[in-house]
């Protein structure tokens, strides 16, 4: 991977002062290959660059590194604090219900992700109610029906009717049955597509979410930033999930999505079972996108 | 687009990073470049616009020396296609395309729900087989994929399909145990029909990474792979993925999709996929 990589290129520097320019300017050469071969946005990686090379040329070799161990600390360090640094929480607000809106592009996992987001909710204590809002695709109202069955989460749905009004109507389903949360199910759609984002729009201003969060396949390439850049234009987000971590793909669209929103990225789906739903690690994200 | 513009350092960087952000991947990229940069040199070129129309050339020429028609004229019938890919691509609503274009060209067609497993994957394609006016084969959700292609297999034979499209659960190619199992399905179609499955199409999705051509290779050892389906390509993203796909396994890209509709399936374009990745 990069470690080893950057390790041979250093091999011979062993022994100096300080890391000079000419030192990082080597290294990035080699950080920048591995973070588009990972899919990190073309533009995100430049930034990137930039902002570890004012943090590495001068820096004082410590003692325990050698100076490639000490640039991959730099850049580890860097790419943990650019992905949010620590763990993000869901902002549940203090109004009853709350309101989650999952959007994103066609098969990213919204519907199986806001089931796995019911279940964890379900774990806290929590009375979620998970809401049919995409009337288009063929059985998608089944399919999460049968997902809440398997939860026993109960789902609120109108049929193919307006997804504004089935929002609308939910919050007040919600408040009668006593369920505190209410996640939105929305159907896949492209960023380009102005009836559907004005769709998403008015979803939000019906119903006023606490927490909009972007679904983003871990696999996506450099078309990461355009869609996240427009749903948060959109929308304003307040957080990503990113789906199918499980795989092995690197996952740089992470860095990119977050790079362009600035939105927390809150938890990683790991897997299609309802379980497979974890908190997202800043610090375990860098490891795996620098390989 | 540049026009009129200097042959020199920056123009060639410029042009690496306009496949770069296709998703074309670095080294292909570079290798792209460089080729050009030489024939260029080569040729005496010294037009901006003319070393563009090289590189759409050359790409369209890297993608376009495969045949993209699906091999269903077979003398056994029926053809099998096998539809295979990761989650989400689009395999349930690409197989409603086909069967529908074939069903334009006055093909029986027959399709088998494979995908056992994903809730409610079963309702969608029987909604979609209603629509297109197609029969579908199904067990209820759970049941093994193998009897199911099993059993739509003799009944397509039964009934004289000339077509038999297969649904499979989508699945990450890095689940050892799910591999196992399409391969599993591929052998028994083998074993049911010698010259099946006639195609292997893996359905990959245009906004993804680099992750594809890991894809490909395994999805190819896996099931072999005769062609691939390129979907959501009406999206921002390009696609160039399947470059690399092209070059390193020869793969071939045979249809495209462009929206959520039953008509909104294309046969490959070389030339204007090229187009549309350099622009
Ligand atoms: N391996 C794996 N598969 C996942 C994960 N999340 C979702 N999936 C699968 O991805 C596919 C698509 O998931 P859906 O929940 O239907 O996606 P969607 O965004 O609701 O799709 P549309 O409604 O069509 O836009 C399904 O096969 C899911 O089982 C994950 O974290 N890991
Ligand atoms: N815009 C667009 N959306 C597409 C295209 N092809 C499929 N989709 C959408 O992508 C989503 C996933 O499609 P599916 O057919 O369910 O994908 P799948 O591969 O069968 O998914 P799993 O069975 O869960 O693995 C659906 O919302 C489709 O409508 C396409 O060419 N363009
Ligand atoms: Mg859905
Ligand atoms: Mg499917």
């Amino acid at each position: 991977g990069l470690t080893d990589r950057l390790q041979d290129i250093f091999r011979k520097l062993r022994g100096k002062g300080k890391i000079t320019e000419e030192d990082v300017k080597v290294a990035m050469r080699e950080v920048r290959l591995a973070l588009l071969e990972a899919d990190v946005n073309f533009k995100v990686v430049k930034d990137f660059i930039n902002r570890v090379k004012d943090r590495a040329v001068g820096q004082e070799v410590l003692q325990s590194l050698t100076p490639g161990q000490q640039i991959i600390k730099i850049v580890y360090d860097e790419m943990t604090e650019l992905m949010g640094g620590k763990e993000s929480k869901l902002n549940l607000g203090s109004k009853t219900p709350s309101v989650i809106m999952a959007v994103g592009l066609q098969g990213a996992g919204k519907t199986t992700t806001v089931a796995k987001l019911a279940k964890t909710l379900v774990k806290q204590g929590r009375r979620p109610l998970l809401v049919a809002c995409d009337v288009y695709r063929p059985a998608a109202i089944k399919q999460l029906q049968v997902l809440g069955e398997q939860i026993g989460v109960p789902v609120f749905s109108m049929g193919q009717n307006n997804p504004v009004d089935i929002a609308r109507a939910s919050l007040h389903h919600a408040k009668s049955n006593n369920r505190d949360i209410v996640i939105l199910d929305t159907a896949g759609r492209l960023h380009i597509n102005e009836e559907l984002m004005e769709e998403l729009k008015n979803i939000k201003e019906a119903v006023n979410p606490d927490e909009i969060l972007l679904v983003v396949d871990a696999m996506t390439g450099q078309d990461a930033v355009n869609v996240a850049e427009a749903f948060n234009n959109d929308l304003g987000l307040t957080g990503v999930i990113l789906t199918k971590l499980d795989g092995d793909t690197r996952g740089g669209a992470a860095l990119s999505v977050k790079a362009v929103t600035g939105c927390p990225i809150k938890y990683v789906g790991m897997g299609e079972k309802l379980d497979a739903l974890e908190v997202f690690h800043p610090d375990r994200m860098a490891s795996r996108i620098l390989g | 687009v540049k026009t009129n513009k200097k042959l020199d350092d920056d123009f060639y960087e410029e042009l690496e990073e306009i496949l770069i952000q296709a998703d074309v991947g670095v080294e292909t990229s570079l290798e792209l470049v460089e080729n050009i940069r030489k024939s260029a040199r080569k040729n005496k070129i010294t037009d901006s616009e003319k070393v563009m129309d090289l590189i759409k050339e050359e790409t369209a020429r890297i993608l376009g020396v495969y045949d993209t028609s699906l091999r269903v004229e077979t003398d056994e019938k029926p053809a099998v296609i096998l539809v295979v890919g990761v989650n989400g691509a689009g395999k349930t609503t690409s197989i409603a395309k086909l069967a529908y274009r074939f069903k334009q060209e006055n093909k029986k067609v027959l399709l088998a729900a494979g995908d056992t497993f994903r809730a409610a994957a079963i309702d969608q394609l029987q909604i979609w087989a209603d629509r297109v006016g197609v029969e579908l084969i199904k067990h209820q959700e759970g049941a093994d994929p193998g009897a199911v292609v099993f059993d739509a297999i003799n009944a397509a034979k039964a009934r004289k399909a000339d077509i038999l499209i297969i649904d499979t659960a989508g699945r990450l190619q890095n689940k050892t145990n799910l591999m196992k199992e399409i391969s599993k399905v591929r052998n028994i179609i083998e074993r049911e029909i010698p010259s099946a499955p006639h195609e292997v199409l893996l359905v990959i999705d245009a906004t993804t990474g680099q992750n594809a051509v890991s894809q490909a290779k395994i999805f190819k050892e896996a099931t072999g792979v005769t062609g691939i389906i390129l979907t959501k390509l009406d999206g921002t993203a390009k696609g160039g993925i399947v470059l690399s796909i092209a070059k390193e396994l020869n793969i071939p890209v045979k249809l495209v999709g462009i929206g959520e509709g039953m008509e909104d399936l294309r046969t490959f374009d070389p030339v204007l996929f090229a187009e549309a990745l350099l622009e």
